[in-house]
């Protein structure tokens, strides 16, 4: 029932992810999400993702080596995903020191493997820069989970979030974001196969109740 | 360096719920 509706391969499925700023003003801490996708529990009434043809987006993200579309050559197919995040950059956390910026993100996997999550940011469809994270394996309920935890933003994409915000038009923040793209790809870290690739693609929120997205299935047919 | 000049989104072929903010119910 997952693999049709949520951000799930046959191996590893997506369970939540957050990008946030957080500070602390008197002995409270303020969480703001810029985006999030939270858990879901879909059944087979649920409708199935609909689907965007992956030549459609192959520009958007690097096409040198190791961009997506040799990676979604490789395949497997069923592992690739476009999120259209809605980002709520409405914050009224003030910015400067004592602000965390950070990433959290949790899966659950069939195998005890280790895995290998490379967060690629594209400008112009370029690579500007990429972080590798390693993650192992914890055995929870008979499925095996993988947690990155509170990951520190890199000063890219603090530097992005600043200059966005302080736009005076939405419009114009659409205009920055239509260039500015993220490719995330977890792989297995032995064998490097794929399996779980998720294109972000980014719209500022228009609503108030914050962070909203569409999930859907990267298809080549 | 130098930019491509990018087909803009809106001129490819997507889902109209591509352009759709998802309103909570």
């Amino acid at each position: 029932v997952w693999q049709d509706r949520t951000i799930a391969s046959a191996k590893l499925r997506l369970l939540e992810y957050s990008a946030f700023m957080e500070t602390q003003r008197d002995r409270e801490t303020y969480k703001h999400l810029f985006v999030h996708i939270g858990p879901s529990n879909p059944g087979y009434s649920d409708p199935v993702l609909e689907s965007i043809d992956v030549r459609q987006i192959y520009d958007k993200f690097s096409e040198k080596k190791g961009g997506l579309k040799e990676l979604y050559e490789k395949g497997p197919h069923n592992a690739f995903f476009l999120v259209k995040f809605w980002a709520d950059l409405s914050s009224d956390v003030e910015e400067g020191s004592g602000v965390f910026y950070g990433v959290s993100s949790q899966y659950s996997g069939t195998e005890n493997v280790t895995i290998s999550v490379s967060t690629k940011v594209c400008s112009f469809g370029k690579q500007v820069v990429e972080k590798v994270e390693t993650e192992y394996a914890h055995l929870d309920g008979g499925k095996y989970m993988f947690r990155i935890h509170r990951s520190p933003m890199c000063e890219y994409m603090i530097n992005f979030i600043h200059k966005l915000k302080h736009l005076p038009e939405k419009y114009m923040m659409n205009s920055v974001l239509e260039n500015f793209t993220i490719l995330q790809v977890v792989s297995n870290r032995e064998t490097q196969e794929t399996l779980l690739c998720i294109a972000f693609v980014f719209e500022v929120s228009t609503s108030e109740h914050g962070a909203q997205y569409h999930v859907y299935r990267l298809v080549n047919d | 360096g130098s930019t491509v000049e990018q087909v803009p989104m809106r001129k490819r072929q997507l889902p109209a719920s591509f352009w759709e903010e998802p309103k909570l119910t």
